[in-house]
């Protein structure tokens, strides 16, 4: 028997130091920290690693805060493209969604390709049709919509415009 | 961009990498995040990665897929392994960003490149810590 042991990260789009209020600081610690507690929760009863990072990868796309699921930034006309993608270590299984828009969890659409067909990536359409047909919750624009992402693309594209050049590193992140 | 590593008591491991992508990207722009090897990474004999960065270096220096290859031919431990790709692969050619990685001996490693990265990790001992600067 080996110690189980669980880490998971939490990005944030394009924000940067100097915006980050304690009230927004204490919100990403919580939210990380209901990332690490569901899927401590299943390691704790002998779960599979595999369960325990899709329930917390679940958990961080529920919370509009991060930039994954509801609370994906936008693309530059102005809707969200989101890419998921699993692992297993035991053999080497894997699969991958990108440029997907529907299922409230893309993770869980990553695992589905690697659970229920013989490839490792799909985009588009098939994509969003393995997600239907693993009977996955899907949610329409208003669901994933936040205010501060859509505010951050206005930023973003004002800036383009006025060409303002930002070198800040920060922006290039998911 | 989201993401998880384990390592369960069986000492099987996972990777799990989530992404609405960056701000104002363009439409089709496709990162790290859903590339095996680069942005997620699993296998029961080195480690299981998960990357966050800027995607476009991430892919080129295969990142995760890397740290693996340094344990499995360098014997580099999970830490070093790491701690290079993210330092010298990444750093030094303009890929800010970072990962979480652990072993199947349930070691854990967070190293970034940048102000910050927005982190956390538990351990079969209850542990909990969760982190955003150094």
């Amino acid at each position: 028997m080996s110690k189980f042991s669980l880490a998971v990260h939490g990005g944030a789009g394009t924000i940067l130091p100097k915006n980050l209020t304690p009230a927004l600081e204490a919100g990403y610690h919580a939210g990380l920290r209901r990332a690490l507690e569901v899927g401590q929760e299943i390691l704790a009863k002998g779960g599979s690693a595999m369960d325990a990072v899709t329930a917390s990868v679940c958990a961080l796309e529920d919370e509009p805060l991060f930039n994954s699921g509801r609370g994906a930034v936008f693309t530059t006309e102005g809707v969200q493209e989101m890419d998921a993608s699993v692992m297993d270590g035991r053999n080497r299984m894997a699969g991958a969604v990108s440029g997907i828009f529907g299922p409230r969890n893309p993770i869980r659409a990553a695992r589905a390709v690697m659970e229920n067909t013989d490839h490792v990536m799909l985009i588009g359409p098939n994509a969003l049709k393995v997600a239907r047909d693993a009977g996955l919750p899907f949610e329409d624009a208003a669901y994933f919509f936040t205010q501060e992402r859509w505010d951050a693309l206005q930023s973003t594209m004002k800036m383009r415009a006025e060409g303002i050049e930002d070198n800040d590193p920060a922006r290039r992140h998911g | 961009t989201v993401g998880a590593v384990a390592c369960d008591v069986n000492g099987n491991l996972a990777a799990a990498t989530s992404t609405g992508g960056m701000t104002a990207k363009a439409p089709g722009r496709v990162g790290d995040t859903p590339i095996i090897g680069a942005g997620t990474y699993a296998d029961n004999a080195t480690c299981a990665v998960s990357c966050t960065g800027h995607g476009e270096v991430f892919i080129r220096y295969t990142a995760a897929a890397e740290i693996a290859a340094r344990m499995r031919h360098a014997g580099q431990s999970l830490e070093d392994a790491a701690r290079h790709v993210v330092m010298e692969d990444l750093g030094k050619n303009d890929g800010s960003g970072g990962l979480i990685a652990v072993d199947a001996k349930g070691n854990i490693t967070l190293p970034f490149n940048c102000d910050g990265m927005y982190r956390g990790s538990v351990t079969q001992d209850g542990d909990f810590e969760t982190l955003i600067y150094r």
